[in-house]
């Protein structure tokens, strides 16, 4: 059986795609096979890995909705990936009056299994159907967390909603660990952020804060993860160190 | 009547509360009367003013599903502000079901027009209910823009959607600008974004970029706007010439 990993977090635009991508990057690079698979109906993964969401068919819709395997939406690229498109918005409401809804992408997963030892699911900035899927079929969930003030507020409810799904759903699931990301170590700001979580999950938060550059933003462009586009970088390392923490930690 | 303002982006952490915020302030120390209203469940407007969307009750959820007047959920702080809180989350499938779940927001927001020139709406990262009923009562839609390559790609589905609106719902609805925001000049990469934003839409792209600065990521914990927070600073300028611009251009 792999281990599934989720990526969530509610807020908007604090690592959650990049993290999942060069999270698994990194695994991969240490010999592990790696299956991506995108939960975000904005498709940024699929994107990401340089596939056009618009022109990916079938996708995860069709594999959420019409019964379609996920063997059908996987494409190979620097990940294996289970594409998303903007399709996937229409599932929340599609499967919302189907019995045993939550679990349709942990069910739809089941037959990759023996072919990966790591699934990372990116997810929607929401707690709604989609990612209820996600942790629903996780064994442990990476919460990134961008080192600013408005970003620190939303984790009291992503912990409450990760208890409905343990006691619910899927009682293994649990928070593997915190990762800072947009890290400006130049700033007051940024380095109280970091205190502010410290003092708030204590271990459950990564020795390795993800710094703020440019670089994160510039390989999608190329359709590479950061590990590819800049492998010497301390961006590339910074990934790098946190997959060995992840593994090392025994959290997953 | 009120002027109504959805700021409205599916792609999280592009700077749609900041930019509510702002502009809401920008217009109001220009003379005019405005509330803000909050439809984002993790109530990052409501905290961007002092506010904690724990505590707050009643709160926009009791005036969309429980009938409560919005004028029961509105609070006086450097603006007028109908707050929310994270039972917001539960309103998505609250007005599923119900016969015109789409308007139940310019319903509520009818008694209070006579009071206000502009009422200003923030909006959670998604295209769902909630962000639909924001569509449905505004009468334009600003949409800010990360200047990065993973946030240009939203905005074709945007559109889409507001075309749905505009046909189904809200004939009058329309994108009154695009704003460029946490722009930095120093890199290619974010000089580079902008000039897709202007090939790709042209005049709609509002001719102030909002510079990256901390100073956003400062002023919510003090519980203010930048313009209150750092009056004279370019942060401040930035969207006191926006409102300038928005009203100048008789886009809205
Ligand atoms: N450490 C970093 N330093 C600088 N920029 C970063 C960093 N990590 C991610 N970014 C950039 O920040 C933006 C937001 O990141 P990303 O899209 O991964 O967040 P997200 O949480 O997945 O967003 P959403 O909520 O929309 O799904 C992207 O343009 C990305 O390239
Ligand atoms: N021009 C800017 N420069 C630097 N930081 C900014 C700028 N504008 C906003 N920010 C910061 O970026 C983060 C994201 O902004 P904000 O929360 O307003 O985005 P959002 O689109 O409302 O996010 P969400 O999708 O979660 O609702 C916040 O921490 C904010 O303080
Ligand atoms: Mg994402
Ligand atoms: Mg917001």
């Amino acid at each position: 059986m792999a281990k599934v990993l989720a990526f969530a977090n509610q807020k908007g635009g604090v690592a959650k795609t990049t993290t999942t991508l060069n999270m698994g990057v990194a695994l991969q690079e240490m010999g592990y096979k790696v299956l991506a698979v995108d939960m975000d109906p904005q498709g940024n993964l699929t994107m990401s890995l340089g596939l056009d969401p618009d022109q990916v068919r079938p996708s995860m819709y069709d594999v959420l909705v019409n019964g379609v395997g996920a063997e059908q939406a996987l494409l190979r690229r620097e990940l294996d990936v289970v594409v998303s498109s903007i399709d996937l918005a229409a599932a929340e409401i599609a499967l919302s009056s189907i019995i045993g809804r939550e679990r349709v992408l942990s069910k739809a997963l089941l037959p990759l299994h023996d072919r990966y030892d790591y699934m990372v699911i990116d997810t929607p900035p929401s707690l709604g159907l989609l990612t209820i899927n996600a942790l629903t079929a996780a064994d442990a969930v990476i919460v990134p967390v961008q080192c600013e003030y408005l970003s620190l507020r939303g984790l009291a409810q992503l912990e409450k909603t990760l208890e409905l799904v343990r006691e619910n759903l899927n009682p293994k699931v649990h928070i593997a660990g915190i990762v800072p990301t947009m890290y400006d170590s130049r700033t007051v700001h940024g380095r109280e952020a970091v205190e502010v979580l410290r003092q708030n999950f204590g271990d459950l938060v990564f020795s390795t804060p993800i710094r703020k550059t440019i670089k994160f933003a510039e390989a999608p462009v190329k359709g590479e993860s950061v590990l590819k586009y800049a492998p010497d970088s301390q961006a590339a390392n910074a990934y790098r160190q946190l997959a060995r923490e992840v593994l090392s930690g025994k959290k997953i």
